[in-house]
């Protein structure tokens, strides 16, 4: 079963077709295995984007480079999903 | 621990695919002249396509509701689930769903891509297309939402196997997409068509395949404002409306697009809600408000459908 210790979701705040594009190249990084939930299509809308713990670091650095701003949305996405089973276990039981 | 009614079923908890299929099993038993399970195809691994079917009478239009076409999104199955029940609970009481369902059936696909679904619950819980192999290549799936034949093949696609939004080879090539196309043309005279999508609240109208407005679109448009006021009468959830290409991005080979140049003019598609804090993550405490939210926006297209006879 494939677990997600560590990937962070984070949602990214774009203010400008500039930033909209910066985000598109960054979404054909394939070596960076994102997973954006919602992409980078205009600035009225955030971007939230699975990255794996080990892309976390280049992602941050882009991100700040750039001066695009963004907030974690999910800390540590296997806690979720260990929640989420545990509620369905509870749930059942 | 399986419950043995449909009153005992936990709607605030996310379930299997098997539990959800006994869910459907125990609903039709218990209303045996009001609910019917069909199922209109197999998905690649096998397993049943099912729709509930709620119909009062011979020979009705139709109108058609799908949940968890991506199968990561499980807040969709899990509002389908909630609405079977409520359809079931509100006939003869609900005044405006009784007038509803004394003129057409509802046809209703809680899990829409059950492969992926299973998936999702087993071994990868990100998992969002279907689970067909793609000759010559190692990545598995397609998107089953860029597999229809509307503007299939072009851009807001991908042709790439690896790609979360890789269309397939051919339009139709899913089996899960083939099995409602099918149904949707047998059918014949579905009136309306609803395909319900997460995250982030948006109710959305064709087209995604073209900026060409639809024909219908001052009426979509204003018939999506009153559905969204309506959802958000209930918890204040505020929603986006407007055409996909508009509110969201191009996007080629969508539903849709489809079923409405099939000529079903109510069609429309629902990105659920989202707190802003978990997207495909919705805790199991929120289904039932999401449900109960989105269940008065289907109710504003359901009754404007009847109202409004083409």
């Amino acid at each position: 079963k494939e677990t997600f210790e560590g990937h962070q979701v984070l949602r990214i705040i774009p203010i400008s077709e500039v930033q909209i594009n910066l985000l598109k190249e960054l979404s054909k990084q394939d070596h960076l295995l994102l997973d954006f939930w919602t992409e980078p299509i205009h600035d009225s809308l955030a971007v939230d984007v699975r990255v794996p713990f080990h892309s976390l670091q280049a992602v941050r650095a882009f991100l700040g480079y750039h001066e695009i701003h963004y907030e974690i949305m999910i800390h540590d996405l296997q806690d979720l999903m260990d929640e989420e089973q545990r509620e369905m276990m509870k749930s059942r039981a | 621990s399986q419950p043995r009614t449909t009153d005992g079923y936990d709607y605030a908890s996310y379930h299997t695919f098997s539990e959800i299929t006994s869910f459907m099993d125990m609903l039709v038993q218990e209303k045996p002249n009001f609910v019917s399970k069909l199922v209109i195809g197999k998905s690649y691994e096998g397993r049943p396509l099912n729709v509930l079917k709620f119909s009062t009478g011979a020979n009705r239009p139709g109108i058609w509701i799908d949940t968890g076409i991506h199968a990561r999104e499980w807040v969709t199955p899990a509002s389908g689930t909630w609405f079977a029940k409520k359809i079931v609970s509100d006939y003869g009481h609900d005044t405006v769903l009784t007038a509803i369902l004394d003129k057409f059936d509802i046809f209703l696909e809680i899990v829409t891509n059950p492969d992926g679904f299973h998936f999702t619950h087993t071994s990868n819980r990100m998992w969002r297309k279907t689970r067909k192999p793609n000759d010559g290549s190692i990545c598995v799936g397609v998107d089953a939402n860029r597999n229809w034949d509307a503007g299939f093949g072009g851009a807001g696609s991908s042709n790439n196997p690896c790609s979360e939004t890789y269309r397939g080879p051919s339009a139709h090539s899913e089996p899960e997409v083939k099995a409602i196309v099918d149904f949707v043309k047998s059918h014949g005279n579905l009136k309306a068509f609803v395909s319900i999508h997460s995250y982030s609240q948006m109710l959305l109208y064709p087209y995604g395949y073209t900026r060409t407005p639809c024909k219908d679109q001052a009426e979509l448009d204003e018939l999506a404002k009153k559905a969204v006021t309506d959802l958000k009468s209930l918890y204040g959830t505020n929603y986006k409306y407007g055409s996909i290409i508009n509110v969201i991005y191009q996007a080629s080979g969508g539903t849709i697009d489809w079923t409405y140049n099939q000529g079903i003019k109510y069609s429309y598609t629902f990105e659920l809600r989202d707190t802003g804090r978990y997207g495909f993550m919705l805790p199991a405490n929120q289904i039932i408000p999401t449900a109960e939210e989105t269940w008065l926006a289907l109710m504003a297209i359901m009754e404007h459908t009847k109202n409004n006879p083409y």
